[in-house]
């Protein structure tokens, strides 16, 4: 059995009694950076994992990933049970150590009289003093979709503590033995001595496990896309985005010049006008083919040669893009 | 971005995890200052850009000419710094990664 070691825990709620702060509320920006989660204390404790870091290069547990695990709460056999998935580990993450942490009431009278100050409802005072549970975990460990209760890995005894609410204990044993034998689903089973404790409800004070682990592969090339890009930029379906250089990523119909009157060879019409460029063997280039995107700059002709020229364009252009006779007929009884 | 340094150096880039469409899912930081090299590594190399041996030997030989086709040595990151990202994985539970090379310190022709 595992016997509850004081352990790094976050600061306990108890602290933030003493200090008068309000022991949900996270300080900072956490609760603005986590959201509506701030109110659970895994949120709360990670970010002050993350702050640690970012503000003093501190690395949690000396690794480089924090994994957190929410519980499940479930009742087996009138028992409370709290299951935690830990599946998303990844198989390159060597598990350093790994925490459970879990809220018990306080049971120093002052500590319970804040609470009921905090509570704001007269009728807490008058409720006797909690009893003094000494809480036993029985931790099970089972792989997906078992019907057994699983392994027994470990036990742990909370005794209730003097002070502070949350406790944090070391399981690091049980979770790499239940990792070692591939069963990743771990339920913690809430048992109180002579006097059942009675299902809890689902609150906030969820019990919660941290793991603390080296990942191996994050010095790999890439190694944030492969845990933070979640959708394939490309999705299946989509077509290939243009590679030629010059393409414009514009999904414009592209219009072609229509061939005048039967094909005589493969050329295109107008084409010749082109001079081949006399160093290079006549074949095309495609980015040759398509205009570049990018007019250059040509030199301003003079007022008469742009009158002139203008009628000229007019011309080339109209060879360019010929209408079919109905078209034509319309356009010229119109 | 106009008075650049011609030579070799760090440019400014702050990267919004918006912009790339993973803020979804990222906690914190929602952005960060990521820097990027730019700049030319041309012979002779001054001391500030950190020339390798390899790279001042080959710009050299570049410059001499002798030897056609060799391209200038790259301007690249040299040391960068690590990041933490706090992000929500599948199961929607909070992790916390510490991600090497996320940014750059300082640039050097390579």
């Amino acid at each position: 059995s595992h016997t509850a070691t004081a352990w790094p825990a976050p600061p306990s709620a108890a602290d933030g009694l003493a200090e008068g702060k309000h022991p949900q509320r996270p300080s900072g920006d956490a609760a603005a950076a986590l959201g509506p989660g701030a109110q659970d204390m895994v949120a709360v404790h990670m970010f002050r994992l993350y702050e640690k870091y970012s503000q003093r290069g501190a690395r949690p547990g000396g690794g480089n990933t924090v994994r957190s695990f929410r519980a499940r709460l479930e009742v087996v056999d009138q028992k409370a049970s709290y299951f935690f998935n830990l599946t998303s580990m990844q198989d390159s993450e060597v598990i350093l150590s790994a925490t459970f942490h879990f809220y018990s009431e306080p049971w120093w009278p002052w500590a319970r009289e804040a609470l009921c100050k905090l509570s704001k409802n007269a009728s807490c005072r008058l409720l006797p003093p909690g009893p003094l549970a000494r809480h036993h975990l029985l931790f099970h460990s089972l792989s997906q979709n078992t019907a057994s209760q699983g392994l027994l890995r470990g036990a742990i005894t909370l005794a209730p503590p003097p002070r502070g609410l949350w406790q944090a204990n070391d399981i690091s044993p049980i979770v790499k033995a239940a990792r070692r034998d591939g069963e990743l689903l771990l339920s913690a089973q809430l048992t109180a001595g002579e006097k059942e404790p009675g299902v809890p409800r689902p609150s906030p004070h969820a019990p919660y496990i941290l793991i603390y682990a080296n990942d191996l592969a994050i010095s790999e090339p890439n190694s944030v896309a492969v845990t933070l890009q979640r959708y394939d930029p490309f999705p299946a379906g989509d077509p290939e985005p243009l590679t030629a250089p010059n393409n414009s990523a514009d999904p414009r119909v592209r219009r072609a010049a229509q061939a005048s009157g039967p094909l005589q060879d493969n050329e295109l019409p107008g084409l010749d006008e082109w001079p081949a460029p006399s160093h290079r063997p006549q074949h095309y280039h495609k980015h040759e083919l398509w205009p570049s995107p990018f007019r250059a700059l040509k030199p301003r002709p003079g007022r008469k040669d742009r009158r002139r020229k203008g009628q000229d364009l007019f011309m080339a252009s109209s060879q360019v893009l010929n209408f079919d006779e109905k078209t034509m007929q319309k356009a010229r009884r119109k | 971005q106009w008075n650049e340094p011609r030579v070799c150096s760090r440019r400014y880039l702050k990267v919004d995890f918006a912009d790339i469409g993973w803020n979804e899912w990222i906690i914190s930081p929602k952005s960060f200052d990521a820097y990027y090299c730019a700049g030319a590594c041309e012979f002779p190399m001054p001391k500030i850009v950190r020339p390798s041996n390899h790279a001042t030997i080959q710009s050299i030989v570049r410059a001499v000419g002798i030897v056609p086709g060799i391209p200038e040595p790259c301007c690249v990151p040299d040391k960068m710094n690590s990041l933490g990202v706090l992000f929500l994985d599948e199961n929607q539970n909070v992790v916390l990664k510490v991600y090497p090379n996320m940014s750059v310190e300082t640039c050097a022709c390579q």
